[in-house]
């Protein structure tokens, strides 16, 4: 009590437990202040898996300094000016800019492990539940690279599948590679992404291919891309950064 | 105004310091605190600080809040009583309120103690669908507690 007073903070309350509906009501009243209308009830994995681990850094990094800066605009314009080095420094000026920041785990692959003839790798994500009054601002595709022992050059693209069953695609991101790459690969997807959140029934996945210089196709598993079969701390993920366009305002009960 | 309603804000605050207990105390089971001495909230005290902290863990929240495990949100209360200027940062309308509640003391209340500056925190926490947010939440945190 002693150490709290020296710090302008007084102490008076009396410890006890919550009785059942005591507690119901606690809780009912934090979640409306997290502006959550119900509780959420995740089925996660055992182990841990990507985009948590991801999201772990971005919290200690967005922590650390909240913590050396008082004010909220302070902390905003230290993370422009100073990099982070648990997250790149595009993340770190998205994070700037952010309110929220959400991942989103992949759905569905057709992966070429599985599939021997497919020289492209699919991946699906729903983009439907973002918080109303959130402005997208950016969205990147996180997909990790295993070392291989040919260290040859080798061009990865990003597709938006824009019909279904058909060759329909629209190129949104390229990226040179070589052999001996290890670690994370972003794909910038924003403005696919922004299309998603608005119109969810033209989300349709994207489509992963990879070509050697001179424009051979290959097995996007063959330079070490980390598919549905690899570990789960190296799923693909995308990770999508917002501005809240509003205040948040609870509703009245 | 001499409507009822500062008539009412009176009676409320003399029931409280007639005993009830503050609204904070009952939230006690996820807060905890480093004094027992329940005497305390009787006594008339300038406007402070007070500690208070929001426990995830212990509302039984650590399967979907992975950080953090609570936070420190504080509340402000105590006596808004002349002179002013005693008290942590009073504005200056507080003390207009203060005079005024001077001259007519049964229609007219003191000013609150009411947070003066509050601060943001981060959480971060799984959706239904097992995705991760992380959501920066302001005014969550009183920096500093006032007269208003």
């Amino acid at each position: 009590a002693d150490s709290t007073l020296e710090h302008g903070i007084h102490s008076s309350f009396v410890h006890r437990r919550l009785r059942g509906q005591e507690r119901r009501e606690i809780q009912k009243e934090i979640l409306s202040v997290l502006g959550l209308s119900h509780r959420p009830r995740p089925h996660l994995h055992e182990k841990p898996t990507s985009a948590p681990t991801f999201m772990m850094d971005l919290y200690n990094s967005v922590n650390v300094r909240e913590e050396k800066n008082a004010e909220f605009s302070i902390f905003k314009q230290f993370l422009r000016d100073n990099e982070i080095s648990v997250v790149g420094p595009q993340e770190n000026h998205f994070l700037a800019d952010a309110d929220l920041v959400m991942s989103f785990v992949n759905l569905l692959e057709n992966d070429t492990e599985v599939c021997h003839q497919c020289y492209s790798k699919e991946l699906r994500f729903n983009l439907a539940d973002i918080p109303v009054g959130e402005q997208l601002t950016a969205a990147e595709l996180r997909i990790f690279k295993n070392q291989i022992p040919y260290n040859e050059t080798y061009q990865i693209s990003v597709y938006q599948v824009i019909e279904e069953n058909t060759s329909k695609l629209l190129k949104l991101d390229t990226q040179i590679i070589y052999g001996s790459d290890i670690g994370w690969l972003t794909f910038d997807i924003t403005s696919t992404s922004n299309a998603w959140v608005v119109n969810p029934q033209y989300s349709l996945g994207l489509q992963l291919m990879v070509e050697t210089i001179d424009h051979r196709r290959i097995q996007p598993g063959f330079v070490g891309l980390v598919g549905r079969s690899g570990p789960q701390e190296k799923q693909p993920f995308i990770v999508a950064f917002f501005r809240s366009e509003t205040n948040h305002l609870r509703s009245v009960r | 105004s001499t409507s009822g309603k500062h008539w009412n804000l009176e009676k409320a605050k003399a029931s409280k310091e007639q005993g009830e207990l503050p609204i904070g105390n009952l939230t006690e089971s996820f807060m905890s605190s480093s004094s027992t001495n329940a005497g305390r909230r009787f006594l008339k005290q300038a406007c402070k600080k007070h500690e208070l902290y929001v426990s995830f863990r212990d509302l039984g929240w650590q399967d979907w809040i992975i950080a953090p495990e609570g936070y420190a949100a504080y509340y402000c209360d105590g006596e808004c009583a002349f002179p002013l200027n005693s008290y942590m940062n009073a504005t200056n309308h507080a003390i207009v309120q203060t005079l005024v509640h001077f001259i007519n003391p049964d229609t007219v209340p003191k000013p609150c103690c009411a947070p003066r500056e509050l601060q943001g925190i981060s959480v971060l926490y799984f959706d239904d669908g097992a995705n991760v947010i992380l959501k920066s939440y302001r005014n969550m945190v009183v920096a500093s507690c006032g007269c208003h």
